[in-house]
């Protein structure tokens, strides 16, 4: 089994 | 004020037409560089980065920065309207609350305007910059669009391995697997044609093969498509503009 992380989770708001 | 004028329909209708499926409400940022915007999926896993430079316009001036709201699937209406080898104008003031599509049809002196209401729309703006990345793949959009459309009828995820001689994608389903290896290589004769691999470490990473498909529709836009994987991080597929780019930001599949 596999999940997939939100994209948030690696850039933080700019 | 904005007022950004592209030679051809074409090139804005193929713009929005590559990400148009994957996110439907989009900022778009202007200033005196050009249009740029961001957009995450309703899924948070991809995320939409497009930068369209003022040498991509036949004319552009935009003296004050504006944001322009968009609802995509909206625009796209709009831009069905026009023909590809119409100018096409947009113009917005300093505060919109719409923006102006104008098609400009030179041989037949036909002019056609459309309004788009603009939104509100609320989104954080994500610092995508400054990544480094173990390995970096620049090989043809059409061929890599091949192998993910390919690979995507065995599985719902495509493996990526690459080595310092290979790039190996692998898809493993319940009615079997494949996979499909390209070597890198220089075509003198058709650059464009040329695959080449930067290596500094070794990446094995597994992306939905949904998302992938979301992708390969940049593949209009640039002859080569460019990816950067690292380990446990997002990887970046770019399709260059003659000024600017599309990029996708897809975060990898882990294991629990």
């Amino acid at each position: 089994m596999s999940y997939q992380p939100a994209i948030s989770k690696f850039f933080k708001p700019n | 004020m904005l007022e950004g004028k592209f030679e051809e329909a074409s090139l804005f209708k193929r713009i929005i037409d590559s990400f148009k499926d994957c996110v439907q409400l989009v900022n778009f940022n202007c200033n005196e560089h050009g249009i740029a915007a961001q957009a995450v999926d309703d899924s948070r896993v991809l995320l939409v980065s497009l930068s369209i430079g003022t040498e991509s316009f036949q004319e552009f001036r935009c003296d004050r920065g504006v944001t322009l709201g968009v609802d995509l699937s909206s625009l796209s209406k709009i831009l069905r309207c026009g023909n590809n080898n119409d100018n096409l104008t947009l113009i917005a003031d300093d505060t919109p609350d719409s923006v102006l599509l104008l098609f400009e049809d030179t041989k037949k002196d036909r002019i056609s305007e459309y309004s788009l209401k603009l939104m509100d729309i609320d989104a954080d703006f994500l610092d995508i910059e400054g990544m480094e990345y173990d390995t970096v793949i620049t090989m043809p959009s059409a061929e890599f669009a091949k192998v993910v459309r390919d690979l995507n009828q065995l599985s719902d995820s495509l493996n990526i391995l690459v080595t310092k001689d290979t790039v190996k994608f692998v898809a493993e389903g319940d009615i079997g697997s494949g996979s499909v290896i390209v070597k890198p290589h220089t075509d003198m004769d058709k650059p464009q044609e040329s695959v080449k691999v930067e290596l500094d470490k070794p990446v094995d990473l597994t992306f939905g093969s949904k998302y992938l498909l979301d992708i390969i529709k940049g593949a209009g836009l640039s002859d080569q498509i460019t990816i950067k994987l690292s380990a446990e991080t997002p990887a970046l597929f770019e399709f260059s503009l003659q000024s600017g780019y599309l990029q996708f930001f897809l975060a990898p599949k882990f294991n629990e």
